[in-house]
């Protein structure tokens, strides 16, 4: 049965997608069998693993409001162990059409139940924000990975998601955990990122992975290319970085 | 009368509070006053203009959904001629609670109209999405700035929200213009950097502002001290960048 991983933080631009991306394709290396789905109305994470914007009419939104199959809205990418259900631009208008549905936290945790067998792990991309899609990733995850950008704003809204987290657990989900925190976008020229590193690692005590993502411009070169950066240039920083991010979450088992 | 503008992209994370701080700064130290009305639910704005978390009992959500007048929610800042309505938490709320009530589009609208005449300019955070929080600001705005940062991710977005926009422009506000696009983190060592932004001004022929906004680490060192860049370094290249953008839409008159 497939570990289903949500990586989610409501403040943007702090390197959820590329998470997604990277670490799904590392994993994938290894050998293991991979669905991503991206609940990110942007649809960056179906970009940047090569999906043409031409090539989604089958995706998350069918699957949240339309109810159709989710095997219907799979696709393989061009790596190899990778499937995703991607999105396009009319998931933007899920989040208000949601309100009005039953179930609406569930829709998504029921579509995965038919595929749960076929794949190792599950990773859901979620856009900045907390609203019904954010919650259909949280409702159907049994992880959390919380990435954070080491710069001031980054600690604000971590009040927030964490009781947004602790309601989920009360009310929709009891099995969700957090799998741990994941520092992105780390410049060791600036002094600012040790600051916050230490800060964050006082707030989320031993939640904190010890990879840490570096701030590496192939990264965000990669996207535009429309592959993973451990593709793109494998010897990178920012790949080594992935790499290693996956060997540790592979030796914490998952405990749900 | 106030000239009203909104600063939005819902694409996460591309300097859209750091304009917004560091912007209404600029225009205060040049003798104009304003006031920012910050609509994010994570109160970036407010800290990084010095308001305390625990001093926002009168903020932005108040003035949506509790119907209280506008001018009991204004707080000054400890920079002279820039006032603040500012934002916490239970702003994420509005998202939802909007949705049900009467006039839900135009309670920002409604509630400038009490303050209009006793600013130059009033200036609107908006968070990374394009539910009713940024459509209040749409609504209400004379000029929409958009912040783009020059990465290949930015440009995924601005084909939806231009289609928002249109369509905020045809059915809720026909006085809205875009008063150019802002480019944000520039980083003159990475050549995605330029391919970025010779792609942004083909895209929005004339539309781009002169000036750019360079990755600058004093940028994103200022926000811990609560202060915007311009007062914690007037003199690095990130401070510089938007007085000189202040001086280039002073020269921009309103066409409203
Ligand atoms: N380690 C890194 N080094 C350099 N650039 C990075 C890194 N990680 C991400 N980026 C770039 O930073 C930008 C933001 O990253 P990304 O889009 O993954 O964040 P996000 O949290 O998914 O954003 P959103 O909130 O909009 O969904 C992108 O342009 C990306 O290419
Ligand atoms: N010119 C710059 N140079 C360096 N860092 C910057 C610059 N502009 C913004 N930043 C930093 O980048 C991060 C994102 O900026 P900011 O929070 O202003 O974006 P935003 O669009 O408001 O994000 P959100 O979508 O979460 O509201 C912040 O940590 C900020 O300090
Ligand atoms: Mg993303
Ligand atoms: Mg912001």
């Amino acid at each position: 049965k497939a570990e289903i991983i949500a990586i989610a933080n409501q403040k943007g631009g702090v390197g959820k997608t590329t998470t997604v991306i990277n670490f799904a394709t590392a994993f994938a290396s290894l050998g293991k069998k991979i669905l991503v789905i991206d609940m990110d109305p942007q649809g960056n994470a179906s970009t940047g693993l090569g999906i043409e914007s031409n090539n989604r009419q089958n995706n998350v939104y069918n699957l949240l409001i339309g109810d159709i199959n989710i095997n219907d809205t799979i696709q393989k990418t061009n790596i190899p162990n990778l499937d995703i259900v991607p999105a396009e631009v009319s998931l933007a208008g899920a989040e208000v059409e949601l309100a009005n549905l039953e179930n609406r936290l569930y829709r998504l945790k029921n579509s995965l139940q038919n595929t749960v067998d076929t794949y190792d792990y599950i990773i859901i991309d979620c856009p900045p924000a907390l609203g019904f899609l954010t919650l259909n990733a949280l409702a159907a995850a049994d992880n959390l990975i919380i990435p954070l950008q080491c710069e001031f704003f980054a600690l604000e809204g971590v009040g927030h998601l964490l009781k947004t987290i602790r309601l989920v657990q009360q009310q929709i989900n009891t099995n969700l955990q957090i799998k741990g925190v994941l520092l992105t976008m780390y410049d060791k020229r600036n002094k600012l990122s040790d600051l916050v590193a230490a800060d964050i690692r006082n707030c989320f005590k031993g939640k904190v992975f010890e990879t840490i993502i570096p701030r590496n411009v192939r990264v965000s070169e990669a996207p535009s290319h429309g592959q993973p950066v451990l593709l793109y240039d494998m010897n990178c920083a920012g790949s080594k970085a992935y790499i290693n991010f996956a060997t540790e979450i592979l030796s914490k088992p998952n405990t749900n």
